[in-house]
């Protein structure tokens, strides 16, 4: 697969060139902030960047070689962990403020309008400044983000034929290439043995925080989409149904 | 794949050759 055949500076260099654009919301959000309106935004643009993150999992070294059925579980698993983890990176450079688009960047305070959200939002900021601590380097934040992807569905589907096992082999290699990958880009901040194995372990154990936010935040949106407080359309709601139904 | 799969958005975007960023 391809994913033996690159060498981790090769597929850190595919892994960076999948990124993302820079995705603007485009709409004044209207002052004072309010529940309906923050919840809006929220979601157009969440919206936008689901189909740009549907571009940036085609171009994973690997991923498309995988089953359609483990590509489209490991996204509808992980989605919102990558919105998450793309808005922490965005925001690692300015304490309290959570920049969920050049133009929306939300405080706590602002942020608190939503119901149920200041939870949330303190979470989010607590692990944006543990990445702040630890000085995340762009090629870190790649391959944490590829890790999310890869390792977000460990279900098996009820009717294991042969395509199926040879994919989950797979992506089983894909993710020890994405970890070998990390491990290059540790190594070139130059630190000890010691030092380098332990910031493994600090950007790895940060990935289980961003679970939880995940669930969190799925629920909250549940919640919303519920109580009929924002309309949700299209690929979001398709994406929030989908691991609601997984969940349950 | 079932039938529900087949309708996803996300499993059309997937299945496209094209760019989903174009198509959507």
């Amino acid at each position: 697969g391809v994913s033996i055949a690159l060498s981790p500076e090769e597929l850190i260099a595919r892994i960076m060139d999948a990124e993302p654009p820079e995705i603007f919301l485009m709409k004044d959000v209207k002052k004072p902030f309010t529940e309906a309106n923050v919840m809006m935004s929220l979601t157009n643009l969440a919206d936008k960047e689901l189909v740009h993150m549907i571009s940036w999992a085609k171009k994973i070294p690997g991923f498309v070689e995988l089953s359609l059925f483990d590509q489209v579980h490991l996204l509808e698993c992980c989605w919102l962990e990558v919105l998450m983890l793309g808005l922490m990176w965005r925001s690692v450079n300015h304490p309290g403020k959570l920049i969920f688009s050049p133009d929306l960047c939300l405080s706590r305070d602002e942020g608190s309008c939503v119901q149920g959200f200041v939870e949330i939002f303190d979470m989010l900021l607590a692990a944006t400044s543990r990445f702040r601590e630890l000085k995340l380097q762009r090629e870190e934040y790649a391959c944490l983000k590829a890790m999310i992807l890869l390792n977000s569905n460990m279900c098996l589907s009820s009717s294991e034929g042969g395509e199926e096992l040879q994919s989950r082999s797979k992506l089983l290699c894909l993710l020890d290439s994405v970890t070998d990958a990390l491990v290059w880009a540790i190594s070139k901040t130059g630190l000890s043995f010691q030092q380098r194995s332990t910031r493994l372990a600090h950007l790895l154990m940060l990935l289980s925080h961003i679970r939880h936010l995940s669930n969190k935040g799925m629920d909250h949106l549940h919640c919303m989409k519920m109580k009929k407080m924002v309309p949700l359309y299209d690929l979001l709601l398709e994406m929030l149904d989908a691991h609601i139904m997984h969940g349950s | 794949t079932s039938l529900k799969e087949k309708h996803k958005i996300l499993h059309r975007l997937l299945q496209n050759s094209s760019s989903p960023v174009d198509l959507a």
